[in-house]
């Protein structure tokens, strides 16, 4: 689903982010991506869903090459991956319910479905209540959590999550996580980088560990 | 040092984020303030640095009643308060050093002083190389770094912490706690909302649960 071959990333030439990874991540994978701070784990996703570029080597999703991806196949690229990102990036003009209505609209689904899924999915993450509000009037959690409905809204093919618990109470991320484990089998790939040692410990998924930009680890069934 | 009484907080009207809490912190204290998301921690450090006010009741910082502070003394104020922020705030057109550097030249320090303390506190927080960069070119866990080494850069009376380690690996998160409870130590009261229950149990300190906008547990050598 995810390969990677011998990619190297660095900015403003000097900065080595990735130092030639190479790894692949298969159909229906639950990944947990770990390492020490300024590691190269929210480079390496946003590779993934071309938000950044290669220095050199390739990066194939879902089969294509996104090196010689058109730019106006990007839009369907990005419909198919759906992004928690670690800063959330919500619309700040939209309310809650918006925000994940947007992830369905864009891809043209009915308005009945958008009516009816969008508050179901925001019940699920616990803000059911609060589908009017907007992100400036959520606390750091609420807004993270919106974040995570609306990567998954439209069940994407792969689910890239740049540490979607790091804002959340424990017993909030244990929720996240169960929702995480019901779409991925469902069949979604979940690519998910971590800080929270508990979470992968229990889980005891694979986990790949980077360590200034090189993959140090790749353990099935492994521990933070 | 931080004294609260009778205090509401409400939203919009109707948003009850504190209710009726009444708490006090003294002097060289080092408190976590913990709870679920959405219980009210934020809101409450937002009190004690003027970024909010409260519906009613009142809040007292360093002897002071915010309620009655001139708005021209309101800068005063928070250069004794030092800010690690949930979602950093850092300034983008600055460069880390100046970021950070900004923090002493707001409260007149010659510029020979900054040129020596900042590179110094940068060091600390594991930031020593990264100096000229801008925070968009910064990882996530980079960026909260220079938000704290902001913070407490001209040791503020009182250092207020919101999640200073949500986007941190453990050991750099124990590395930063290390660097607070120093700063604690030279009397700094510090206050800090975490989630991350692994430190609150390893530091035994007091800890002020929060649960819809109460207080319900306020616990010396408390545990998470
Ligand atoms: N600007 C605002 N406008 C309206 N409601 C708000 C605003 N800020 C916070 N709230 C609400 O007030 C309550 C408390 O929010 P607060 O940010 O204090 O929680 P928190 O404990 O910091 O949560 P987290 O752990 O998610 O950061 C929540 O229900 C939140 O939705
Ligand atoms: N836009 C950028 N410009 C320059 N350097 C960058 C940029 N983004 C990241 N870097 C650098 O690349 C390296 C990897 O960053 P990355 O954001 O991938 O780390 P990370 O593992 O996600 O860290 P964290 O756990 O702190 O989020 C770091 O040294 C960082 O300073
Ligand atoms: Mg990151
Ligand atoms: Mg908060």
């Amino acid at each position: 689903m995810i390969k990677l071959i011998d990619v190297v990333k660095d900015y403003k030439g000097d900065i080595r982010a990735l130092d030639n990874v190479s790894l692949e991540v298969t159909k229906g994978e639950f990944v947990f991506i770990v390492g020490p701070s300024g590691s190269g784990k929210s480079t390496f996703l946003k590779l993934v869903t071309k938000e950044e570029d290669p220095t050199s080597g390739d990066v194939f999703v879902a089969g294509k090459n996104l090196g010689s991806l058109p730019r106006w196949r990007v839009p369907y690229l990005r419909r198919n991956v759906g992004c928690v990102f670690q800063d959330f990036k919500l619309l700040p003009n939209k309310t809650v319910f918006e925000n994940v209505a947007f992830g369905l609209e864009v891809i043209g689904r009915p308005r009945s479905v958008v009516q009816r899924q969008v508050p179901q999915i925001l019940e699920l993450v616990g803000l059911g209540e609060k589908l009017d509000r907007f992100p400036d009037e959520l606390s750091g959690g609420e807004q993270q959590r919106v974040s995570v409905a609306r990567a998954f809204v439209n069940r994407p093919l792969i689910l890239v999550a740049d540490e979607p618990t790091g804002n959340l109470d424990p017993a909030t991320s244990v929720g996240i996580m169960r929702l995480l484990d019901r779409i991925n089998k469902t069949g979604t790939t979940v690519v998910m980088a971590t800080h929270d040692h508990a979470i992968v410990d229990s889980m005891r998924r694979r986990v790949l560990q980077l360590e200034h930009g090189k993959v140090v680890r790749d353990q099935s069934r492994g521990i933070y």
